[in-house]
């Protein structure tokens, strides 16, 4: 089973066509294996990106380079989905 | 025998506990409720839609999907919510009563089986279908890039490994090709309900070009009756508009292809929440979600029943 530990959901705001242009070349990098939850639209959407722990510091630097505005949307996905499992689990028991 | 009354809708479910769940809805409501299978998917689970008939034969139809894109949990207990409320709610709600009195509704609760079987066993946030394809590195196929709309174009990837790939051709997922056999020989599908999550958008076609729908108007104003019914619950926001406008260029949707079709009242949903949880909304929000959610479909059925073409 694949385990999400460390993993966080990054909440990034693009100010222009530039910005939307970057987060496209960022998803393009396989290596960093970033998942959109939501995906670049316009400026001023705000884009989910699902960044595995191990890439987590590059993808901010890229981010904090290019003066991208985010926000930690999810902390640990591990620790929802933890969650999300043990509230199964009381609902079957009972 | 368990009761379709004792199950837990605040909870998420297993594939066998949603397939098991649904035999007991068209016990508990035999002359309403029946199960059909339309097709089996790549793994060979069988595609189950209920069936919410009050007679007749080839009624005007409304088709409601849920969970085509497999991480998308809150759908599928959306969907098994709503099919408990349609049943329990003839005879007791006028509109709903009116609404089966005149038409059949379809309801394909679990869309992807096989990515959504994936996600209990081995990868939560899996999104795609199952399907192997030679020659392809990577496994699946964005089930809601795969219909015959605008196929391959731009708003969808040629890339295997990617989250939105369409796939080698159009329809080659089973899992699509099903409904697409079953609306064309159904033939009299009026409205064509798709729902996702998230980001809280009632969305109409196109999504992969920018041409206007004809009917762009009266959809227009049907999504902001039912965007106003839904918010008036619970002060959830939405938008709407068309997927392209709205979202992003998506081509090869489902309801690209229903519209194309001649299925006017064709709508996507994208259902809480606005950013907190993403994927993983807490399941003590499934009721609620699905309480608003339930406000919007009934005006968009009312709308069809209304206005029958």
């Amino acid at each position: 089973q694949q385990l999400f530990v460390g993993d966080q959901v990054l909440r990034v705001s693009a100010r222009n066509e530039e910005q939307i242009s970057l987060l496209g070349v960022l998803g393009e990098q396989e290596e960093l294996q970033v998942d959109f939850w939501r995906h670049p639209n316009s400026p001023g959407h705000p884009v989910d990106l699902r960044v595995p722990f191990l890439t987590l510091q590059g993808v901010k630097k890229f981010l904090d380079f290019h003066n991208f505005s985010y926000s930690i949307m999810i902390e640990d996905v591990q620790e929802l989905l933890d969650e999300e499992k043990e509230s199964m689990r009381r609902s079957r028991r009972i | 025998k368990r009761s379709s009354r004792t199950f837990d809708f605040a909870s998420y479910h297993t594939i066998d506990e949603i397939y098991d769940w649904m035999d007991v809805l068209v016990e508990d409501h035999p002359s309403l409720v029946s199960k059909i299978q339309i097709g089996q998917s790549y793994e060979n689970r069988p595609l189950y839609v209920l069936k919410f008939s009050t007679g007749g034969r080839n009624r005007p139809a409304i088709w409601l999907d849920t969970g085509i894109h497999a991480r998308e949990w809150i759908t599928h207990a959306t969907g098994v919510w709503t099919a408990n409320k349609i049943a329990s709610e003839y005879g007791q709600d006028p509109s709903v009563t009116a609404i089966l009195d005149s038409m059949d509704i379809f309801l394909e609760i679990v869309t992807n089986p096989d990515g959504f079987a994936f996600t209990h066993s081995s990868n939560r946030l899996w999104r795609k279908t199952r399907s192997k394809y030679s020659g392809n590195l990577c496994v699946g196929v964005d089930p809601n890039r795969n219909w015959d709309a605008g196929f391959g174009e731009a708003g969808a990837s040629s890339s295997s490994c990617s989250e939105t790939y369409h796939g080698p051709y159009a329809n080659s997922e089973p899992e699509v090709k099903s409904i697409v056999d079953f609306v064309q020989s159904h033939g009299n599908i009026k409205a064509f309900v798709s729902i996702h999550s998230y980001s809280q958008l009632l969305l109409y076609p196109y999504g992969y070009t920018y041409t206007a729908v004809p009917d762009q108007q009266e959809l227009h104003e049907v999504s902001a009756k039912a965007v106003a019914a839904l918010s008036s619950l619970y002060g959830t926001q939405y938008k709407y508009g068309s997927i392209i406008t709205t979202i992003y260029r998506a081509s090869g949707g489902t309801i690209d292809w229903t519209y194309n079709q001649g299925i006017k009242y064709s709508f996507t949903f994208e259902l809480r929440d606005t950013g907190r949880y993403g994927f993983l909304l807490p399941a003590k929000q499934i009721v609620p979600t699905a309480e608003e959610t339930w406000l919007a479909l009934k005006v968009i059925m009312e709308h069809a029943r209304d206005n029958l073409y």
